[in-house]
């Protein structure tokens, strides 16, 4: 879900 | 974490050093345009302000810094050490006109409106045609060096290896993150053209010529 998303990527 | 994405972030960091490599042995950064390098340094400080927030892990934060420092360094060495190597007569790419879009775009799609989120969903915008001054240049003086072209493929299959990359978190993490994948799909799909005379000149041998 876009709420929990976190940007993990680079 | 995934082999595709290991893959592509090793192939973004090589393209750094190709880029630094290039510019130390030739003494020069000819053929490089400096404002995609500056708009790549856009991107990085815009989107790792999470740096200062948010913990992901060791490697990620490594990479953030990483990234950030060799794009300033960069910007560095064309700016004061190899000044008088840099040409802006032929860099004149509108950058306002990615800019300003890139703006509107981050307003209009991003996850949270928060300074942080608009600006992360800016930068990931903005990496998708950042690429473009540098295209541009190439397309005007219709030929580069081998080692710039390698520091462009090595740059575009960073971006091509997100692709499976988001198709296998779609399937294992069943995650998807639209801003992202959009943007990294016009971002590949920008290489198109330049990879096309890259396999069939450069890595045969050849010099990297456009046809007139």
């Amino acid at each position: 879900p876009v709420e929990n998303k976190r940007h993990d990527e680079l | 974490m995934n082999i595709f994405r290991l893959l592509g972030d090793l192939s973004h960091l090589a393209s750094i050093l190709i880029l630094l490599q290039k510019i130390q042995s030739t003494r020069s950064c000819r053929g490089i345009s400096f404002k995609t390098q500056a708009l790549y340094a856009t991107v990085f400080i815009t989107r790792y302000l999470d740096l200062f927030y948010d913990w992901v892990s060791l490697y990620n934060f490594v990479m953030k810094i990483f990234f950030i420092a060799s794009s300033c360094y960069v910007l560095y060495l064309m700016k004061y050490k190899y000044r008088p190597t840099h040409d802006p007569s032929i860099d004149t790419f509108r950058v306002e006109y990615l800019l300003g879009p890139c703006a509107v775009l981050a307003l209009l799609f991003h996850y949270r409106f928060t300074l942080p989120e608009l600006l992360w969903s800016f930068s990931i915008f903005l990496e998708s045609v950042a690429i473009l001054p540098q295209l541009f240049m190439l397309q005007r003086t219709g030929e580069a060096e081998t080692i710039t072209t390698h520091y462009l493929a090595a740059l575009g299959a960073y971006r091509a290896l997100y692709i499976p990359n988001w198709i296998y978190r779609w399937f294992t993490e069943d995650m998807v993150d639209p801003i992202a994948v959009t943007a990294g799909i016009v971002q590949t799909a920008l290489y198109l053209d330049f990879f096309y005379v890259y396999f069939t000149k450069v890595l045969q041998g050849q010099k990297f010529e456009l046809p007139a």
